[in-house]
């Protein structure tokens, strides 16, 4: 988290504010509600109180505007700059302004105003922009459900004004994976055209050869109607699909666009009702096979005859042997398999049956 | 292969007009060396802010980043 310099903050907890204007995208009541919420969020956290002024000069003025809007900084037209406020302080501080060009909702299309809101008033009481993508104050926007600070940004706000002495129950966001903490573990790993994609929590690491960087970004933010979970995915470079798993359904991408007909349930596959989850799936592309993990077996699925091999499910300890008897997530390269278990990856020959090395998972990042 | 994004005479002035918003790249004629130095430094900056690969180009990672939509307040206090 950052905060603006000389860390501006309100002198008193008991801040005022008013909604000057109204967007014509929602009912008033929405947006009363987006805004109020937005407003808890906050207060959830620190001691601040906020009230409602109807008329007069309030410390956080709320106001629609498009283009140049009276304050010599203007917006942009539809996309692009969404919202902007000021920090605490006399006048135009703490005045936060929305985009009118923008189409305001309160649901996942288009721009939450609850979200950009609760973003734009955390500007209002003195938090600037953090480099954390999982937290609320990253400057790029993300639709994301329940309680929207993370960590971060708790103690980010709770520096500024302390924390809020009725100790009141919130459900923070975790921070963002650090890509080299020793003790990282995966959710799932495929290939994507050429690149390797590495799920882990609400995040997803986009590894492309010719970056020397991975790319960390938030699952919402590519694609909206996927969980914010994956359990496994796997690449048929065949079919040019990339098919994620959450729970008991099943999503397709083609390149990066979510294939229609989906999510499916993972009992189409043919597994059993009894499998709630897969752990980890991972294709072969010699023999056409898809090994799907659940729990201390795994399955074998024929991607040419779309049905489950007979003969499964097997015991992962066995067939395997040398690596323990779960996964979180499998990828295959070059005749190897690479299992993901916690904080350590298994590198195994798939024709010689034996594990050859033991790594960090997170040397796939040249930790 | 086409050419590369920093060739792309747009993608250099939507570059321009994000760096000065967000990252206070200043404005005004300068040497060419000076303006290429002031503009890599602040791309550089936005690069390590969203850790991206810290190169001071303009590659397509760092101009995905720059099309996102996003709040207008810039991301360094100063």
């Amino acid at each position: 988290y950052n905060h603006f310099p000389r860390k501006l903050k309100w002198q008193n907890t008991n801040i005022t504010f008013r909604i000057v204007n109204y967007t014509p995208d929602l009912k008033k009541s929405d947006v009363d509600r987006a805004i109020r919420n937005a407003l808890n969020v906050w207060a959830d956290v620190t001691p601040l109180t906020f009230k409602k002024l109807n008329e007069g000069i309030a410390d956080i003025m709320i106001s629609f505007g498009s283009k140049e809007h009276g304050d010599y900084n203007p917006f942009d037209g539809p996309n692009g700059l969404l919202a902007h406020a000021y920090p605490p302080g006399p006048g135009i501080g703490g005045d936060t302004h929305f985009d009118e060009d923008e189409h305001w909702t309160k649901d996942s299309s288009t721009y939450n105003l609850f979200i950009v809101a609760a973003h734009e008033l955390g500007h209002a009481l003195g938090m600037s922009h953090s480099s954390d993508p999982g937290a609320l104050m990253y400057p790029v926007y993300s639709y994301g459900e329940g309680f929207p600070l993370a960590e971060d940004d708790i103690e980010g706000i709770q520096e500024l004004y302390g924390p809020n002495p009725n100790h009141r129950k919130v459900k923070p966001k975790p921070d963002a994976p650090q890509k080299c903490d020793p003790m990282l573990s995966f959710d799932a790993v495929t290939e994507l055209r050429g690149e390797t994609i590495i799920f882990k929590d609400r995040f997803y690491w986009r590894i492309h050869p010719q970056f020397v960087e991975p790319e960390q970004t938030l699952i919402k933010n590519t694609w909206p109607s996927l969980p914010n979970k994956v359990d496994a995915a796997y690449e048929n470079p065949e079919k040019d699909q990339v098919f994620i798993f959450s729970g008991i359904r099943m999503w397709a991408l083609n390149g990066y666009t979510l294939v229609d007909g989906y999510p499916k349930y993972i009992h189409k596959l043919g597994l059993p009702k009894s499998v709630r989850k897969i752990d980890a799936a991972v294709h072969i592309r010699e023999t056409g096979k898809t090994l799907l993990f659940t729990d201390e077996e795994y399955w074998s699925y024929d991607e040419a005859s779309g049905s489950m091999d007979t003969g499964y499910p097997r015991s992962i300890e066995t067939d395997f042997p040398g690596m323990g008897d779960e996964v979180d997530a499998a990828a295959f390269h070059y005749g190897y398999l690479y299992f993901f278990h916690e904080h350590v990856q298994y590198e195994y020959s798939y024709n010689s049956r034996k594990v050859i090395r033991v790594l960090r998972a997170n040397s796939i990042f040249n930790c | 292969a086409g050419p590369l994004p920093h060739d792309n005479p747009d993608n250099v002035r939507l570059a321009e007009r994000y760096l000065h918003r967000f990252y206070g790249l200043p404005a005004g004629l300068r040497g060419r060396k000076a303006s290429l130095d002031a503009f890599q430094d602040k791309i550089k900056e936005m690069q390590e802010f969203f850790k991206l690969e810290v190169t001071g180009n303009l590659d397509e990672n760092t101009l995905d980043v720059m099309q996102q939509p996003r709040c207008g307040v810039p991301d360094v206090g100063e």
